[in-house]
């Protein structure tokens, strides 16, 4: 943050784009620009409301060269944007450097991207050093597939402001008041509803995390509560509706499936070089998505179940079975498609629908059937 | 062709003192930049350097004069807040 922190005193802030640049259509200006808005009232309880005439908090506008606030701009390259710190006059207005060639692609300086940056000082936040911040001063390529907010970024912005009010929102998509048009977000499934499943169960460090579309619960057995949080509000970079998790608790790692493609994340951290895709582990080329994952610390084996089979990774010899078997056989009383799964204390957990079937390795039989909620105090 | 890189290297030097004062509060004092003996410069382009994660040198390296011809938000690194 700037030093004194100054940050705006109200949750609903105005803005106003008081010129167009001919570079982009008007539309589609208005469009990067609502969107940059919308990537910080994502993680945050501000709102954004567009006024057309008269003062606004966030007054955007395209110049050229001296500007009439002492900082004058450099042709292009070099400096391409600006904005001041919350504040009366203008404070918190945006200027954008009219001598650059501004897109809404990845070619030229993308404007939603550069407008993202800049908001984020328009609401309090300072340069942060972290390269793969939104913040870093930098200009990179813009990368469409990945949202641009890094945990940096949303550590500095909720440290001014908290969190979204809005459960409902994974930190990806618009929370715009004006906006009558958005669709519906599904609504979030109660802990205690008997109709609950899940999309992936793993232990971590200690607790267990029940992931569920963008959300996950987190739940430390010896703790009556469990806790609500957005994937995205952890790992920006993870889609929503996982398929898959395990934990490697001694290598403090978590690994996420989605689809093809899997992270791995340690804490909060995405570790880099990630994803990567599930051929790498050792599936044939007919394996796309992984329906749930286990792993079995005593044997130091992952377990990936698919359809009603399974196949089991080595993490010593790091090696995949060459072919799988069927769940049933390796894990009698258990049969069909896996939702989750996990281990905790010695016994395996298995969910299939709204049941959930406590596992022993050792006797190799189903020791208890459970209610998908029955982690939860219900 | 030795005045063609002598040329170069103050061109270099005028950029990175360019960005100092851009973005890293460094004041010239109205004399030209004597490159060796200049260490309020020298600690500039450290602080730079540190703040983007660069080997610190203090020293006019290609990473640093890679780094400031990049396209950048026109806001300082390292401000004199007011």
């Amino acid at each position: 943050t700037f030093a004194g922190e100054p940050k705006w005193a109200k949750q609903v802030l105005t803005y106003r784009i008081l010129n167009y640049t001919p570079d982009l259509r008007p539309t589609d200006v208005n469009a990067a620009i609502k969107k940059a808005l919308n990537v910080w009232s994502s993680v945050t309880p501000l709102k954004f409301i567009k006024k057309d005439s008269g003062d606004a908090d966030i007054m955007i506008s395209f110049v050229a060269r001296g500007h009439n606030d002492f900082i004058p701009f450099d042709g292009p390259g070099g400096s391409i944007a600006h904005a001041y710190a919350p504040g009366k006059d203008f404070g918190g207005d945006a200027h954008f450097d009219e001598d650059e060639t501004w897109t809404k692609s990845t070619e030229g300086t993308n404007l939603f991207y550069v407008a993202a940056h800049e908001f984020g000082h328009s609401l309090g936040l300072f340069h942060s050093k972290d390269p793969n911040a939104l913040m870093y001063p930098v200009y990179r390529k813009f990368d469409p597939s990945v949202f641009p907010l890094h945990q940096d970024d949303i550590n500095g912005i909720q440290h001014l402001y908290g969190p979204s009010s809005n459960t409902h929102n994974n930190g990806r998509e618009t929370t715009e008041i004006k906006d009558t048009t958005e669709a519906k977000e599904p609504e979030l499934p109660n802990t205690c509803s008997p109709d609950l499943t899940f999309d992936a169960v793993t232990s971590f460090r200690g607790e267990i995390m029940f992931f569920k579309d963008k959300h996950f619960w987190r739940k430390h057995p010896a703790v009556g509560t469990a806790e609500l949080n957005l994937i995205a509000s952890f790992w920006p970079r993870l889609p929503p509706g996982v398929d898959a998790a395990h934990e490697i608790p001694k290598e403090d790692e978590t690994v996420i499936y989605k689809g093809n493609e899997f992270w791995i994340v340690r804490g909060d951290a995405i570790l880099p070089g990630y994803p990567q895709k599930i051929y790498t582990l050792g599936f044939s080329k007919d394996v796309t998505k992984i329906d749930a994952a286990l792993y079995n610390g005593n044997e130091g084996k992952i377990y990936y179940f698919i359809g009603d089979k399974f196949w089991s990774y080595d993490k010593r010899s790091q090696t995949m079975d060459r072919k799988p078997v069927f769940v049933r056989d390796a894990f009698p009383g258990i049969n069909g498609k896996i939702d989750a799964a996990f281990q905790h204390e010695n016994l395996f957990y298995f969910f299939l629908g709204r049941k959930q079937f406590e596992f022993d390795p050792d006797k190799k039989r189903v020791t208890r059937l459970l209610k998908t909620n029955f982690w939860f105090p219900c | 062709f030795p005045s063609v890189k002598r040329q170069k290297k103050e061109e270099g030097v005028q950029l990175i003192q360019k960005y100092l004062e851009n973005y890293y509060g460094f004041k010239k004092d109205g004399e030209p930049v004597i490159w060796k003996s200049n260490s309020l410069m020298t600690k500039k382009i450290k602080e730079m350097q540190e703040f983007f994660g660069l080997e610190v040198t203090g020293k006019m390296d290609s990473g640093t004069l890679q780094l400031v011809q990049k396209r950048r938000c026109g806001f300082p690194d390292i401000a004199g807040f007011s």
